[in-house]
């Protein structure tokens, strides 16, 4: 089990190294298994530059920072053992515009072995999917759900076709 | 193996019948604050035998069931089904389509069901044990779940990494 | 301070429920100090329910609902005692457009008392702002600061007239 | 009483000099994750004396000096200075405009001052007393916070009532 342990954190450190630099330019990261502990009990530290800055405690970096490494870490594990599927409940919310591009570009590349659920506010998430699903309450507190499309030049959502059947 | 429909009836905010297909690829959920996103994918957590009220925002199970609004009065039982494609045999069980059925009643009464045919909770648990994906898995992610990994304490970072291991 | 304390809790209270409804239509919510305790160390319980629903447990309402919710009572206690600025770090970051409007609506009422300063990736935030300042690193690590003006047409930051020269 | 300038240099992520003008009414501050627009608001706090260093999201004080990046070497110390107008005599003081400046040097060395003048913490925290603002106030409000008021112990949201009272 130790022997297994290890060479899972092995793998998972070399994608979290290549899954940040990818959404970090320049940056680096690295992930640390504490000395001196058995390795099935020891902690396992984060350090995380972003591109251009200096190593400092995590808890300096900003929400966005913090959000895309948790996000770096979650896919360099996702990376060691791919699951059927995935729901991600509004994790881009904290990030800006272009780091919601690197995250649903990762996505896109991860979707030929994954299937996505990303509910979202952000627009450029919304693009990244290739079917849109919209809830609304019209009758008070009951929901429902209507298949969506994204009409790109206007930015909003409209009734898929099919729904105007 | 994906997420092909998912079927909703009395649960939290679906007081009528609603019916997602998914795709393979990446599906967008989207619609104003309050709306019954979450709602959904706490359908799927619960179908899948999350038996934590916390993580499904409730005080208690009963809790689930659709308890009304000013224009629909409360039902006496919640149901999720939930369809997958079992392409890859990912799934320990002979079916290439598999439906999971979950139902629970006011008396307190819960309901298991696999393609139609009454089970226990623990047979819908054991399906997926082992594909990554069900309660205590990270295949369902939410923000707040995001800035734990940096933030939390290290043993949550660990459980993360015992869960690929 | 016992009379006091009741004073203000009265007002407050009345503001809560009026700044709730502005934000949720036809929803209702309350504040109730919890009885048989002295009221300087009693706990206060809110009450909230968005429009159309029917009053559960806090923990059940959306993300959204719950940064709304609190807002309202942010808001309720500032208009018993205004402070001269105020700033805010993306509170609005969970809402969705329309409430994003309906929170900087009252902000635009509000500025008439009090001075804010909303650090924001919220675009409609930024339509409210009189002025606005655009944070960069254009050189690694380094931060700067240039005054920008929102292009309405595109949607885009470009710099000011002023930062031109 | 509103801000009229706030001037950073030496402070987080502020190597070089920077310079805000704050109008009376809204202002937006904006820029991509990590560039630093909370620091903004650190500086804010720390000047009106704030001694927490967690609510600066640093570990300790020292952390708030420059500490270098690829670009630039580290800063010796950090100075933030903020000119408030005080039209409505609303600061204990006879001037119609107050400059307060907060120093901190490597060696831990700390420097207030009030007009130019040399003074101590405690006369700035004085100097807020009553107003509303500064720390422990609920004048700088951040999502994290925003979300506590509903989720946290009872006693966080008496701590905001009581500030009013
Ligand atoms: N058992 C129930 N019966 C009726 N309504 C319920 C029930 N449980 C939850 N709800 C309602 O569902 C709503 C929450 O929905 P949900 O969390 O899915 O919103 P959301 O679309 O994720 O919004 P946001 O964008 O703000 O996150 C709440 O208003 C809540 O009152
Ligand atoms: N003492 C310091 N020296 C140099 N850089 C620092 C220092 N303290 C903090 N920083 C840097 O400042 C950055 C964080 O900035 P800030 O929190 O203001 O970002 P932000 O604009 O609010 O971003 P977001 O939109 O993600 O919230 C971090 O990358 C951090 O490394
Ligand atoms: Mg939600
Ligand atoms: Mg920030």
């Amino acid at each position: 089990a130790r022997k297994q342990f290890l060479e899972t954190f092995e793998s998972v450190q070399q994608n979290f190294s290549k899954v940040f630099k990818s959404f970090f330019e320049g940056g680096r990261a690295s992930l640390i298994l504490r000395e001196g502990i058995d390795p099935l009990e020891a902690d396992i530290d984060i350090y995380a530059t972003p591109g251009g800055k200096r190593l400092s405690a995590l808890t300096l970096l900003s929400g966005g920072e913090k959000s895309l490494t948790a996000i770096s870490l979650l896919f360099a594990i996702y990376l060691v053992k791919p699951s059927p599927f995935c729901i991600f409940d509004e994790v881009d919310a904290p990030l800006d515009d272009q780091n919601v591009r690197r995250y649903t570009a990762a996505l896109e590349d991860y979707a030929q072995e994954t299937q996505f659920i990303l509910v979202t506010h952000n627009k450029l998430s919304m693009r990244a999917a290739q079917q849109l699903y919209g809830v609304t309450m019209q009758e008070e507190g009951v929901s429902k759900v209507v298949s969506v499309q994204f009409e790109k030049e206007e930015e909003k959502l409209v009734p898929s076709q099919a729904e105007q059947q | 193996m994906y997420l092909s429909e998912l079927n909703i009836i009395g649960f939290k905010s679906f007081a009528r019948k609603i019916q997602l297909r998914f795709n393979k690829g990446i599906t967008g959920v989207v619609g104003p604050n309050g709306c019954g996103k979450s709602n959904i994918v706490d359908a799927i957590r619960w179908v899948m035998g999350e038996q934590r009220s916390g993580v499904l925002r409730s005080e208690r199970m009963e809790n689930v069931i659709f308890n009304g609004s000013e224009s629909a009065k409360p039902v006496g039982m919640a149901e999720v089904s939930l369809t997958i494609q079992n392409n890859k045999n990912i799934l320990p069980i002979e079916y290439t389509e598999v439906v999971i059925t979950r139902r629970l009643f006011r008396s307190g009464e819960s309901q298991y069901l696999i393609n139609g045919n009454l089970c226990r909770l623990k047979d819908i648990l054991d399906l997926f044990m082992d594909t990554g994906v069900g309660p205590g898995t990270y295949s369902v992610i939410e923000l707040q779940q995001v800035e734990k990994i940096l933030n939390g304490k290290a043993d949550e970072r660990r459980a993360i990494f015992e869960e690929a291991a």
